[in-house]
């Protein structure tokens, strides 16, 4: 554990808080993609199996049951509490053309062909693409609140802290997990743009991200 | 590729 992945664990647990507390306390879940909170908590099923068959520390643990929990909240809101705040038309994003290719890729490139590897594996490559229906659902509206853009803004920091924490460790332990490590640097890839216009924008302190 | 993967963490 270091310093990079640890902000990045905080920046993640931020971003899912503020969501889940966005949602609750506006009760609307309006702006936000539906679809994405699924591919999310589809991502921390197929990654989290590995609770009930090792050990890694209590900190691990409660975390994943902590991410599990919200982001599974979080879909109860938008789906069913909040459903008629939900904007379906907006959430157009064919999951689809990014499920099915992220099923093939795990069943292809892979550590170990075990249901276990193979679901990890796929949600590494799903965690990757999971934001694309929110971020397309954005430039479809043409705006986000600035509430939803904080969220992005440490969602996509995480994993920019988790690739840090990569270089980290291969400089100090020698450590590299391609896998992860390709699909992070695609994965933040996705957040330049919106970076670039968070800190051009919503800093600008106009309470809306208008999308140009 | 490395056998050690990133198992450890989240």
């Amino acid at each position: 554990m270091n310093i990079f992945r640890l902000s990045g664990d905080v920046c993640h647990l931020i971003a899912i808080i503020i969501l889940f507390l966005k949602i609750w306390r506006s009760k609307s879940c309006a702006g936000i993609s539906g679809k994405s909170q699924v591919l999310f908590a589809l991502v921390f099923t197929t990654r989290y199996l590995d609770l009930f068959t090792s050990y890694i520390s209590a900190y691990n643990t409660v975390m994943k049951v902590v991410y599990l929990l919200l982001a599974y909240s979080t879909v109860g809101l938008i789906f069913f509490r909040f459903r008629n705040s939900y904007d379906s038309e907006s959430d157009s994003f064919r999951v689809e053309f990014l499920l099915v290719p992220v099923a093939g890729l795990s069943f292809l490139e892979n550590y170990a062909f075990t249901p276990l590897e193979i679901l990890w594996t796929f949600s590494i490559y799903l965690e990757s693409v999971a934001i694309l229906p929110q971020l397309f659902m954005i430039t479809k509206t043409g705006e986000a609140e600035s509430i939803t853009a904080h969220y992005l803004l440490f969602l996509g920091l995480y994993r920019a802290l988790y690739l840090a924490n990569w270089l980290w460790r291969f400089h100090t332990e020698g450590f590299y997990d391609q896998i992860a490590v390709v699909s992070g640097v695609v994965q933040t890839i996705f957040y330049c743009d919106f970076f670039y216009l968070y800190f051009t924008r919503v800093l600008r302190g106009s309470g809306k991200m208008s999308l140009p | 590729e490395s056998e050690a993967t990133s198992k450890d963490e989240l």
